[in-house]
């Protein structure tokens, strides 16, 4: 279970790390 | 009027950068605002987008969501189908932060659909490791190892070693 849990949240991680540098400009 | 729409986007963009999502989330309601007086469906888009993000960071995963979908439904009208499938990838991860993984792989689904559409390998590959994800938390391994195989395929394709 645990493995499969870090498995899940590394990838929503990854996403989360490139969304905080992610605007839409103007 | 056109000026204070953009400079509330630009506003709210450098709050989100700050990590100052509460202030953002005002300017990007304002700018929000503003674009819809002037029918301005880039800007109205742009801003959901903005609005989604900063939600994720403020913990309401249920509000980015609504926000994501407008932005899909408006990317669908403006025909902008790396919008839509960035959409689509945001409501995969922000469905599976809400623990539906269901949904999740629809929207992973979509997403790996038009990438491939685009032949955008990169996110080709995110999507075939989100979809791997998803369906290891619905209890479907054999469906999670082929999509793991796709990553893996895609992975040494384009040289991402980690």
């Amino acid at each position: 279970g645990q493995r499969l849990h870090l498995m899940q949240v590394d990838s929503v991680q990854r996403w989360m790390e490139d969304l905080k540098l992610m605007t839409e400009c103007e | 009027r056109a000026a204070q729409g953009r400079a509330c986007g630009n506003l709210g963009n450098t709050h989100y950068l700050l990590g100052s999502f509460v202030e953002a989330t005002a300017f990007h309601k304002e700018r929000l605002a503003i674009a819809k007086e002037f029918g301005d469906k880039a800007a109205e888009r742009r801003a959901y987008s903005n609005l989604g993000n900063a939600h994720i960071f403020l913990g309401r995963f249920d509000v980015a969501a609504e926000y994501y979908k407008k932005t899909l439904q408006l990317s669908r009208q403006l025909k902008d189908q790396a919008v839509e499938a960035q959409a689509c990838y945001s409501l995969g991860n922000t469905y599976t932060l809400l623990q539906d993984h269901e949904r999740a792989a629809e929207y992973h689904l979509r997403h790996l659909l038009i990438a491939q559409e685009l032949a955008d390998r990169v996110g080709e590959g995110r999507a075939c490791w989100s979809l791997g994800n998803a369906y290891v938390s619905m209890g479907s391994p054999a469906q999670a190892l082929t999509f793991a195989k796709k990553h893996l395929e895609i992975s040494q394709e384009i040289g991402d070693r980690s």
